[in-house]
C-alpha cells in the first residue's frame, strides 16, 4: 500500500485543447477533490459553450455525488444557454464533479473554445453549520471550535468531553488551584447544572498569603425556609478551612468578599436530585499575612517605619548615638527580622542599652576624676591629674577626657594617651640663705 | 665638699650617691630610668666596670640612713669618645646609668633639668655643687657621711687655662682643659669640689629651675688658692644623652 497524496488545496481545469474550439462527440469528466474540511469554490474564468435551450447539445454539468449544482451552456453574451457569470459555485463538501459533454456538430459561424476554471479549498465552518439532519444532535454539545479544515469540541468548566469527542460530561472533582488569584463557578454557570452534582475545588497558595473570595456576579443556590430560618438543606456550597468550622452558603443573596485566614480553603458544591440552583460565580485573591506593627524602642529606631507590615517584610533596628544593641543579654552588630508566613516577625525585637568606655585607663604617676559622676558611660567626663608637683599632664592640667559614641576615651585637644611628665630642677625645698 | 655646708632634707634631690666597687662617687638623676655621672667613675683602667659592682644610692642626706636601699644598674653607657687610661685626659667625661625599674619621684627624689636650648655659661654666675666627698684639704681629707653643697662661681676658660699653665711647671703632665669643660671655683681657695664628689652636679638655675651644667670632673688637688675645679660642660653633651636614651 502506498499512502496517497494529500489532495491539493488548489487547482485548475479546462476543456480539451482549450483555448481553441473544443472537439465534437466529446463526453469528459474531472474529479476535484480537496483535504477533508473543505469545501471547494469553483470560479469560471471563461465559459463558451454552444448555447441551447436547457444546453441540451453541448454543457458543462457541475456535481456534488450526484447532486446537480449547475448544468452550464453559452458564453457571457449569448442570449440562449445559461452562463454561470462571476458567481463562483461553493461544493458543499471536499469533491466536485464537472462533466463535458459535445454533441457531433457545432454551429459554422462560431467555433466555441470550451471553459477555464479554477478551484480552490475552502474551510468549512463546521461549528455553524446547521445541525445535521439524521438526528444525531449538534456536532458539539457545548462548545464548538472551528479550525482549519476541521472543528474541536470543547466543554464548560466543571464538565470534561467523553470520549465520542463531542458530548460532555459532568466532572468537577480535584480542581486545584494555586495561582494567586483566579476565577471559578459552578459547572455550567450561570445555566443550572444538573441534578445530582457533587463538586470539589481547592483553593491552595504558598503559605503566608490568606485568601479572600469574592462572589461578584448572580448567586442562586436552592435554600429552605423553616420556621428556624433559612437553611441549606438539600444545595449548598460549603466552605472549608482546616482546623475551622466549616460554612454552609444558599440563598439569593450573594455572599460579597469573604476574607480567608488561611492559605487553603475547599469548596463542596452540592446538589441533590430535585430543586433547582442556578450556581454561582467567585474571583479568588490572595493578600500577604499580617505580622503585628513594632513597638518603639526607647533610644532607638524601627525601620521602615509603615501602619502594616507583611509577609516577607524586613525591619531594622538602630540605635542612638551613644547606644549598643542588646539581645538576649548579648550584644550584636546589628539587627533585621523578616514578618514570617506564620505573622510572627522571626527575632524578637532587640533593646538599646547606653554604651560604655569601660574603666580609664590608670595614669601611672597621677590618677582620674570623675566629674559626671562614677561611671564610664556615654558622654562621662573625666579628668586625669598627675602628682603635682612631681608630675604635670601633657597638654595641661585641665583637659578632659569624654567618653564618646566609638567607646574611645577622647581628649578635647587630641592627646591620645595621658602621660605625666616629671617636673625637673624644681625641689619642694630650697636652701635658704639669711646671713649676708 | 670643701668649705661647703650640710644640705637640709630635700633641696637636692637629683643627688645620687654610687657607690663602685666601694669608692664613692656622685650622680644626678635626669629621668625616671636614667642617672648622669661622669665617665671616670666607672671606668677601671680601660674598662667599664660590670654594673653588678655598681649600686645607686638616692634620696638620701646622710649615708647612714637606710643604706639598703639600693638599686642597680641595668645597663652602663660611658661617652664613646672617653680615653683616660693614664688619668690624664678628662675629655668627654660623662657617662649615663639606665636603671632596671623607673622611679617615682617625691620630695626626696627629683630630676634635674638638662641644659635648656643655647644654654650660656656667664662667668661669674653662681653654681651649685653638691656630693658625698670628702670634706677637708690636701693635708687632711675627712670622709663625710652628710650630703654637703656649695655655691662656686663660674670662671673664665682664659682664667682657668691660666692657672693650669703656672701649675704645669711643677708637674710633669697635667690633664688639657678643652671645651668640653669649664671651671668653677674661687680664687683664694678653700671652697671646692673633692675626691668622692665626682659625677656629682653642677647646677645654674634659670627661671627657678636648677639644671645640669656640670658634672664634677678634676681639678689639681682641692680648694688650693688659685685653682679652679673642673667640671664637665653638659650642654656640649645633651644630644649624645638624648640620642643614647632614645636608643637604650
Amino acid at each position: 500500500c502506498w499512502p496517497l497524496p494529500d489532495p491539493p488545496m488548489h487547482g485548475e481545469v479546462h476543456s480539451p485543447g482549450y483555448p481553441r474550439p473544443y472537439p465534437h462527440n466529446l463526453q469528459q469528466q474531472w474529479d476535484l477533490h480537496v483535504p477533508e474540511g473543505y469545501q471547494i469554490r469553483l470560479t469560471f474564468t471563461h465559459l463558451d459553450i454552444e448555447a441551447s435551450a436547457d444546453c441540451y447539445y453541448d454543457s458543462l454539468s457541475v456535481l456534488y455525488g450526484e447532486k446537480l449544482l449547475g448544468k452550464f451552456c453559452g458564453n457571457e453574451n449569448s442570449a440562449d444557454g445559461h452562463h454561470p457569470g462571476n458567481h463562483p459555485i461553493l461544493s458543499p463538501g471536499n469533491s466536485l464533479k464537472l462533466k463535458f459533454q459535445t454533441d457531433g456538430n457545432n454551429p459554422e459561424r462560431h467555433q466555441n473554445v470550451g471553459f477555464s476554471a479554477q478551484y480552490q479549498a475552502i474551510d468549512i465552518d463546521e461549528c455553524s453549520a446547521a445541525e445535521p439532519e439524521d438526528g444525531s444532535g449538534p456536532l458539539c454539545s457545548q462548545i464548538c471550535l472551528n479550525t482549519l479544515g476541521s472543528y474541536l469540541c470543547s466543554c464548560h468548566h466543571g464538565y470534561e468531553l467523553r470520549s465520542d469527542q463531542r458530548s460532555c460530561v459532568l466532572s468537577c472533582s480535584g480542581g486545584l488551584f494555586d495561582e494567586p488569584k483566579g476565577h471559578l463557578s459552578s459547572p455550567g454557570y450561570p445555566s443550572p447544572p444538573p441534578h445530582g452534582v457533587s463538586c470539589q475545588y481547592v483553593i491552595a497558595v504558598e503559605s503566608g498569603f490568606t485568601i479572600s473570595l469574592n462572589f461578584t456576579d448572580k448567586f442562586n443556590i436552592e435554600s429552605v425556609h423553616t420556621e428556624e430560618g433559612r437553611q441549606c438543606l438539600h444545595h449548598w456550597l460549603e466552605v472549608a478551612i482546616a482546623e475551622e468550622k466549616s460554612i454552609k452558603l444558599c440563598g439569593d443573596e450573594s455572599p460579597g468578599l469573604m476574607h480567608i485566614n488561611s492559605n487553603v480553603v475547599r469548596l463542596n458544591y452540592h446538589t441533590d436530585d430535585a430543586g433547582q440552583s442556578s450556581g454561582w460565580s467567585l474571583d479568588y485573591s490572595t493578600q500577604r499575612v499580617k505580622c503585628p506593627v513594632p513597638g518603639n524602642i526607647a533610644n532607638g529606631r524601627v525601620t521602615p517605619r509603615l501602619t502594616e507590615y507583611f509577609y516577607r517584610d524586613y525591619i531594622y533596628v538602630r540605635c542612638d548615638q551613644g547606644y549598643k544593641i542588646m539581645t538576649g543579654g548579648q550584644e550584636i552588630d546589628s539587627f533585621s527580622t523578616m514578618c514570617q508566613s506564620n505573622g510572627q516577625w522571626h527575632l524578637k525585637l532587640p533593646e538599646c542599652h547606653l554604651i560604655d568606655c569601660g574603666e580609664p585607663e590608670p595614669l601611672l604617676n597621677g590618677g582620674v576624676t570623675f566629674l559626671s559622676g562614677y561611671q564610664n558611660q556615654y558622654l562621662s567626663v573625666i579628668q586625669y591629674h598627675c602628682n603635682e608637683p612631681f608630675y604635670f599632664l601633657l597638654g595641661g592640667a585641665n583637659v578632659t577626657f569624654t567618653c564618646e559614641a566609638d567607646r574611645v576615651w577622647r581628649s578635647s585637644i587630641d592627646i591620645v594617651s595621658p602621660t605625666c611628665i616629671p617636673v625637673c630642677g624644681q625641689p619642694t625645698k630650697h636652701i635658704s640663705y639669711y646671713q649676708r | 665638699i670643701i668649705g661647703g655646708s650640710d644640705a637640709p632634707d630635700d633641696t637636692i634631690p637629683w643627688q645620687v650617691l654610687l657607690s663602685v666597687s666601694g669608692d664613692r662617687g656622685g650622680g644626678m638623676v635626669i629621668a625616671d630610668r636614667w642617672i648622669m655621672t661622669a665617665a671616670h667613675v666607672l671606668m677601671r683602667g680601660s674598662q667599664v666596670v660590670p654594673s653588678s659592682t655598681v649600686r645607686i644610692y638616692m634620696g638620701l642626706n646622710e649615708v647612714t640612713e637606710n643604706l639598703s636601699a639600693y638599686v642597680f644598674p641595668s645597663s652602663l653607657h660611658v661617652h664613646p669618645e672617653y680615653h683616660n687610661p693614664r688619668h690624664t685626659d678628662f675629655n668627654n667625661d660623662i657617662a649615663l646609668i639606665k636603671l632596671q625599674d623607673p622611679i617615682t619621684f617625691h620630695s626626696s627624689i627629683m630630676p634635674v633639668c638638662l641644659p635648656p636650648e643655647g644654654a650660656e655659661y656667664e662667668t661669674g654666675v653662681i653654681g651649685l655643687v653638691s656630693g658625698f666627698g670628702t670634706t677637708g684639704t690636701i693635708n687632711k681629707r675627712i670622709l663625710t657621711n652628710k650630703l654637703k653643697y656649695l655655691n662656686l662661681p663660674l670662671v673664665s676658660q682664659q682664667t682657668c687655662s691660666a692657672s693650669m699653665t703656672s701649675l704645669r711647671r711643677g708637674t710633669s703632665e697635667i690633664p688639657n682643659l678643652t671645651d668640653n669643660m669649664f671651671c668653677a671655683g674661687i680664687p683664694e681657695g678653700g671652697k671646692d669640689s673633692c675626691q668622692g664628689d665626682s659625677g656629682g652636679p653642677f647646677t645654674l638655675t634659670e627661671n627657678g629651675r636648677f639644671w645640669a651644667a656640670g658634672i664634677v670632673s678634676w681639678g689639681a688637688n682641692c680648694g688650693m688658692k688659685d685653682r679652679y675645679g673642673v667640671y664637665t660642660r653638659v650642654a656640649n653633651y645633651v644630644n649624645w644623652i638624648k640620642k643614647t636614651m632614645q636608643e637604650n
